[in-house]
């Protein structure tokens, strides 16, 4: 989740 | 998503269509500089090697694929269809002096150790520096036409607009992210003389010219 969160942006 | 990002982007999107028209209108690369299209087409592909293996949105997804797109048709029509008129004897940033220690740094600080972790953090540290080309050659060259000056803004508003949106997240989300607050705040800081001159000359309706 933690990764997911970091790569949610452009 | 915050209004900050929305507006990052959207300035982001309006900055790629700029340099794009510009270049097809005229006819001509003239004033840009290649080897900086070439790195932000790098950014772009490195970073959004995700788009077939996690799904975040169609907006993140459609705009992923308009910034490669764009990007590979920036390039091409510098170094192919308009390649007579890209002025490579002012391009003389060595793009290997960004390249390999963005690698490196990529490599030290990552959020892990895996092949698609390094790719996108390479990606967010060479961002951050690979319009250091461009505005090179601006100095160089000592001037920049209006609609490369109107590029040049609306790609650096979108990061600076990225940072509202990151303290905007940090207060209401508790979200943070230092590898790209790091990378987004130095990208911002390498734009602080080009918007002091677009403000004070092109707002004004004259040209940006570098002083000697």
């Amino acid at each position: 989740k933690e990764q997911q969160q970091h790569h949610d942006e452009l | 998503m915050t209004l900050f990002r929305l507006a990052g982007d959207l300035s982001h999107v309006l900055a790629i269509l700029l340099l794009l028209y510009k270049i097809w209108t005229t006819k001509s690369a003239a004033g840009i500089s290649g080897k900086t299209q070439l790195m932000f087409c790098m950014v772009y592909v490195t970073r959004y090697l995700d788009l077939f293996t996690s799904f975040i949105s169609v907006y993140n997804s459609t705009m992923k694929v308009l910034f490669i797109s764009a990007s590979v048709a920036t390039v091409y029509l510098i170094y192919f269809k308009f390649k007579a008129t890209y002025d490579g004897n002012h391009d003389t940033f060595r793009m290997e002096f960004v390249i390999v220690p963005a690698l490196i740094l990529a490599l030290i600080w990552n959020y892990a150790f895996t092949f698609f972790e390094i790719s996108w953090a390479f990606s967010i540290f060479l961002e951050a520096v690979a319009i250091l080309p461009q505005l090179f050659m601006v100095t160089k060259t000592g001037e920049a036409e209006n609609i490369t000056s109107h590029y040049l803004f609306a790609l650096g508003s979108y990061r600076a607009l990225y940072i509202l949106n990151w303290i905007d997240r940090y207060y209401f989300e508790g979200h943070w992210d230092p590898i790209a607050v790091t990378a987004g705040i130095v990208q911002t800081v390498l734009y602080g003389d080009f918007f002091y001159l677009y403000f004070t000359r092109v707002i004004k309706g004259r040209k940006l010219q570098v002083l000697p």
